[in-house]
């Protein structure tokens, strides 16, 4: 475990916690798209199958259950909660995100570490999170202005990826046989797509202005 | 952390 691995896992582990903080505080989920909370939950139920099979640390487990136990926990409040789901944009929410799903495991048949039940779920997970934000900022983008604590969720979901390549650029030189390609490569996707949000992120809090997305 | 299994990250 090095420092960029728990910075990155800590950065996860706050934009989550801010969005509990947006759900809970302002009893609603405008401008959150539930097509992505979706996606994260499926990435995370497909990528911790070896929760109850393999120990690797209380620390490895703890994380696992809380980011199921939360990505969980905001689809249901997006969908079942009576105040919170009221809020949800629907109509802004229209990414066909079934493609996403449709496409990211047809990858992972291809492209796979080993031919196994489990391995195949894990690329699967792999590539599904690089694309899940997608939905997310294809909303943002419709909705034109994004409220304080929805920027600050995805940049840091943007940072965590960011710190996650920072460890495997570290790994890569203190370890002698780290080959993560489906992750490295994935990762790298995954942080470029929060590019040109970071980029007007940026913009719109060195101007200290609102940050506006263009259509 | 015992790091060295396949998939140790999150």
């Amino acid at each position: 475990m090095n420092i960029f691995r728990l910075a990155g896992d800590m950065t996860h582990l706050i934009s989550i916690l801010v969005l509990l903080l947006k759900i809970y505080a302002t009893k609603s989920c405008s401008g959150i798209s539930l097509k992505t909370q979706e996606l994260y939950a499926l990435v995370f139920l497909t990528r911790y199958l070896d929760l109850l099979t393999d120990f690797i640390s209380i620390y490895n487990t703890v994380m696992k259950l809380v980011f199921i136990g939360s990505s969980l926990a905001i689809v249901w409040c997006m969908r079942r909660h009576r105040v919170v789901r009221r809020s949800y944009d629907k109509e802004l929410d229209t990414f066909r995100h079934y493609f996403l799903i449709a496409a990211t495991f047809a990858l992972a048949v291809l492209v796979y570490e080993k031919f196994t039940f489990r391995e195949i779920l894990w690329a699967f997970s792999i590539y599904l999170e690089a694309v899940a934000i997608l939905p997310q900022l294809v909303m943002l983008q419709r909705s034109g202005n994004v409220d304080n604590l929805t920027g600050k969720y995805v940049f840091f979901l943007g940072a965590y990826r960011a710190f996650y390549i920072l460890n495997w650029i570290y790994r890569y030189f203190t370890e002698a046989r780290f080959t993560r390609w489906i992750a490295c490569v994935s990762g790298l996707v995954q942080t470029a797509l929060y590019a040109d949000f970071f980029y007007y992120y940026f913009i719109s809090w060195k101007n200290n202005a609102k940050l506006k997305l263009p259509a | 952390f015992s790091e060295g299994k396949y998939h140790d990250e999150l």
